[in-house]
C-alpha cells in the first residue's frame, strides 16, 4: 500500500503505465526490460580439497562442484526461473516502487549432500555425509 | 591470473588463490566440517586397514557424480586386500549419519609377552561426534590361511570385554562374541560390540580394553598367531580395528557469524 499524498494520482498513472509497457514487452518476449538481462541460473564452482593443500588428512573426494546460483531475478519472470509466486509478486511490486522493494533473490531451491573421508589427529577414520553442500536448482525467491 | 584447469575439467575456471584467501577459505570449511583445527594423522595411517575399509564405505556411499573423487588413493591402495564391506555393513551404512574406525592403542607384539595366549585391544571411542548415537560396532581382525597345519583343525576366537584388571590377579572379563573358524579360513572376522561401545561411550572410565582368547579343539588356550590371526606385527592393510557407525540424534543449528 502506498500513503495517500498530493500527487498521488499522478504517480499511480505512471507507474500504471511502466508497469503496461513492461506486460506489453513481455508479450512481445522483447523489449526494453529484457535487453542484456542474465537469467537467475546455476553456475559451474568447483572447491578443491587438494589446492586447499589437504591431501594428507582428506582421504576422499579430492573436492567436489558446489555450483552456485547468480542472476536477475527481473520482470517478467518466466518459469525457467523457478521463482516461487511471492517472488513473481516482488519482482512486480519491486518494478513499480523499486527504492522500497527489492528483487527476489536468485539462490538455491535445491541443495544436495556430500560425503567427506579423513582422518583425525590420532589418525582414525572418519566417513560423515554432510546436507546442503552442492547446489542442485537455483530460483528465484 | 586466469587458467583452464585441464584435470579438473574444461568448465570449471581455475584460480589460484591467494595466502589470505586461502586461509579464510580453510577456516570456513573446516567449520562447516564442523572441526576446531586441520586434522595431523601419521603420515604412515594411510596404508592401514581401517582406511581401505572405510574407503570401500565411502565407494558405497558416493553418488555418481563423484566418479574422481578417490581415485588417488584407489591407486595407491591398488593390490592390498580389501577389508570387504559386507551386505550388514551396507545396510549399517544406510541408516547411519556418521561412521568412524579407530586404531587399536595396544601395542600387540609387547602385549602378547606379557600374557603370551591373550591378546589385549583399546580403542579410545571417547572422542566420538557430539550428538550422535551408536547404531552398531564391529571389531574386525584379520584371519590369515595357516598353510602348515592340518586344514581340519578347528579353533574358537572368543572376543571379551574387560570389566576389571586387578594389578596381580586376573581380569574380570565378560564374553562378548565367539567364532568357530578352521586352520585354513582366511579372511576378516567381526565381532558385534556394539552394546560395548554404547558403554563406553556413556562412562569412558568402563573403557578397560577387550581380549581376543583362542582355544584349540582341546580347549587349551593357544597363541592367537597359532590360528593365524594378524594381532599387531604383520602387514599393515591387516590390522585390526574397530569400526562405528553412527546416527545423529539431536537437530544441531549452525550459530551466527
Amino acid at each position: 500500500s502506498a500513503p495517500g499524498q498530493k500527487g498521488r494520482q499522478s504517480n499511480r498513472s505512471k507507474q500504471q503505465k511502466a508497469v503496461q509497457e513492461a506486460l506489453k514487452a513481455a508479450e512481445a518476449g522483447t523489449g526494453t526490460y529484457q535487453g542484456d538481462f542474465q537469467g537467475c541460473k546455476k553456475h559451474e564452482l568447483y572447491v578443491s580439497f587438494r589446492d586447499l593443500g589437504w591431501q594428507d588428512w582428506i582421504i576422499a573426494p579430492e573436492g567436489y562442484a558446489a555450483y552456485y546460483c547468480e542472476g536477475e531475478c527481473a520482470f517478467p519472470l518466466n518459469s525457467d526461473m523457478n521463482a516461487t509466486n511471492h517472488a513473481i509478486v516482488q519482482t512486480l511490486v519491486h518494478f513499480i516502487n523499486p527504492e522500497t522493494v527489492p528483487q527476489p533473490c536468485c539462490a538455491p531451491t535445491q541443495l544436495n549432500g556430500i560425503s567427506v573421508l579423513y582422518f583425525d589427529d590420532s589418525s582414525n577414520v572418519i566417513l560423515k555425509k554432510y546436507r546442503n553442500m552442492v547446489v542442485r536448482a537455483c530460483g528465484c525467491h | 591470473n586466469f587458467s583452464v584447469d585441464n584435470e579438473v575439467g574444461s568448465s570449471f575456471i581455475h584460480r589460484r588463490l591467494r595466502s589470505q584467501e586461502r586461509r579464510e577459505i580453510q577456516r570456513e570449511i573446516l567449520s562447516i566440517l564442523g572441526l576446531p583445527h586441520r586434522p595431523r594423522p601419521h603420515a604412515h595411517a594411510k596404508h592401514n586397514a581401517a582406511p581401505t575399509f572405510m574407503l570401500d564405505l565411502y565407494n558405497t556411499v558416493s553418488t555418481a557424480a563423484e566418479p574422481r573423487a578417490y581415485s588417488r588413493y584407489r591407486a595407491v591402495l591398488e593390490g592390498q586386500a580389501s577389508a570387504v564391506v559386507s551386505p550388514q555393513d551396507s545396510r549399517f551404512l544406510d541408516d547411519a549419519d556418521t561412521v568412524m574406525s579407530f586404531v587399536n592403542l595396544v601395542d600387540g607384539d609387547r602385549d602378547l609377552l606379557v600374557r603370551p595366549h591373550t591378546q589385549a585391544f583399546r580403542f579410545d571411542v571417547s572422542r566420538i561426534p557430539e550428538g550422535e548415537a551408536i547404531t552398531a560396532a564391529e571389531f574386525r581382525i584379520y584371519k590369515d590361511f595357516i598353510r602348515e597345519r592340518d586344514g581340519n583343525e578347528t579353533f574358537r576366537v572368543s572376543v571379551y570385554q574387560v570389566l576389571q584388571e586387578p594389578p596381580d590377579s586376573e581380569a574380570a572379563l565378560l564374553l562378548l562374541d565367539q567364532r568357530d573358524v578352521w586352520a585354513s579360513d582366511d579372511g576378516w572376522l567381526v565381532f558385534d560390540l556394539t552394546a560395548t561401545s554404547t558403554l563406553w561411550q556413556l562412562s569412558p572410565q568402563q573403557n578397560l580394553g577387550l581380549h581376543l582368547v583362542l582355544e584349540d579343539n582341546n580347549g587349551q588356550k593357544r597363541n592367537p598367531r597359532r590360528a593365524g590371526l594378524l594381532t599387531g606385527s604383520g602387514p599393515k592393510d591387516k590390522q585390526p580395528f574397530l569400526v562405528v557407525f553412527f546416527k545423529v540424534n539431536e537437530v544441531r543449528f549452525r550459530g551466527a557469524r
